[in-house]
């Protein structure tokens, strides 16, 4: 595919 | 109404020779019949083989190739060059408003960071909570996560509007109404700009002359059929004179005075045929390397190649604008989550801070 994936952006990082 | 019914009766000599005179006329008969039945074959034959008079006939014909129209028809079907020229001036906002909410999400960290390390210059050791680049380094990184995908998606967008660039042109030319498609392609038959031309002319010419041979053989054909032969008299006075009948010698002299100029005119129509045959096949040699040379017939299949290759990229850039605009729209939801994020940990830092610089004063 042309544009990136957005896969591992949608995880939301926990903040600690 | 007496009719004599021994009028036929002939000696048994005689009915002997004419039945062999008969025979011999059905052989010569048959025989030029069927050398002008040969003839038509042959020269069918061979203008089926050189697709002749067909590739003549459609020299005028300027029709669009079934599938140029099957193309022509998909692509206005899924909304034409309109369509996808909406969604490609559509990009740039989309990333514009992606890069807005990045932009402020960062902006406010920065702002916050700021006035953190002011608060920690001035009261050093006593300003003792975590300091703000600590606390955002995850944030940041997201962000520069963020921007590295935006990057992407730029060089994506270049992408997809140079190949709109490229094609663009074709694309309007394949929505086009059929009449405006025909004529917009160089003559769809290269030899259409033949039409008129010398080699052309002689080949009709040629054509023309070989349908009336051909004529000429059916007039021919039924004046031999409906030529009367009949020997009976000359075998009667033969018998009578000679006592004898020298069949052969009889028929033959007959069926030459007979069929002589039959026979000289079949073969003279055989003549014109094979001559005139050897000339077509030499003008349509000519009219072939013509037609392949031709500059237009180039000129025909570059046309019909890109109107083709436009097509496929029609398809080519719809499916890349659907993704693009997904893309950028994931994206937004995905920053704007990321923005709720920054503002939430911004206020609690404020909160924090205004509790902190009270204490400070108090004391």
């Amino acid at each position: 595919s042309l544009y990136p994936s957005l896969e591992d952006l949608k995880v939301d990082k926990v903040m600690r | 109404k007496f009719t004599d019914l021994f009028e036929k009766m002939v000696p048994m000599q005689v009915q002997q020779s004419l039945s062999i005179a008969s025979s011999r006329k059905a052989d010569l008969v048959n025989r030029l019949v069927g050398k002008l039945r040969e003839a038509t074959n042959l020269c069918n034959g061979v203008l089926a083989s050189l697709n002749l008079p067909a590739a003549l006939e459609d020299l005028s014909g300027d029709s669009v190739p079934q599938s140029i129209l099957e193309k022509s028809r998909a692509v206005v079907q899924q909304g034409g060059l309109h369509s996808i020229e909406q969604l490609i001036k559509d990009l740039p906002e989309l990333l514009q408003r992606n890069r807005e909410i990045l932009d402020e999400s960062l902006k406010m960290l920065d702002d916050e960071e700021t006035t953190d390390n002011e608060l920690r210059a001035k009261f050093s050791q006593r300003w003792n909570r975590t300091p703000s680049g600590d606390l955002y380094k995850p944030l940041r990184a997201e962000g520069s996560n963020f921007r590295n995908v935006l990057d992407k998606a730029v060089q994506a967008d270049q992408v997809v509007r140079e190949r709109y660039n490229t094609h663009c042109e074709m694309i309007a030319l394949l929505c086009k109404p059929e009449s405006e498609l025909c004529a917009a392609i160089p003559s769809a038959n290269p030899a259409n700009t033949l039409q008129g031309s010398e080699v052309v002319n002689v080949l009709k010419a040629q054509l023309q002359q070989l349908d009336e041979v051909k004529r000429n053989r059916e007039v021919l054909e039924e004046e031999i059929k409906a030529v009367t032969f009949d020997m009976t008299t000359k075998f009667l006075t033969a018998l009578a004179q000679d006592g004898a009948i020298n069949e052969e010698a009889l028929s033959t002299t007959e069926l030459d005075t007979r069929y002589g100029a039959h026979t000289q005119r079949v073969k003279q129509n055989l003549c014109a045929q094979d001559d005139l045959l050897a000339q077509v096949q030499t003008s349509h040699q000519e009219f072939a390397t013509l037609k392949q040379s031709n500059a237009e017939a180039n000129n025909r299949e570059e046309v019909l190649k890109k109107l083709a290759s436009a097509h496929d990229s029609y398809v080519e850039i719809s499916s890349n604008l659907k993704e693009g605009t997904k893309f950028y729209n994931d994206l937004t939801e995905i920053l704007l989550r990321f923005q709720n994020k920054c503002s939430d940990i911004v206020f609690a830092r404020k909160t924090e801070r205004d509790e902190l610089l009270k204490e400070l004063q108090q004391s």
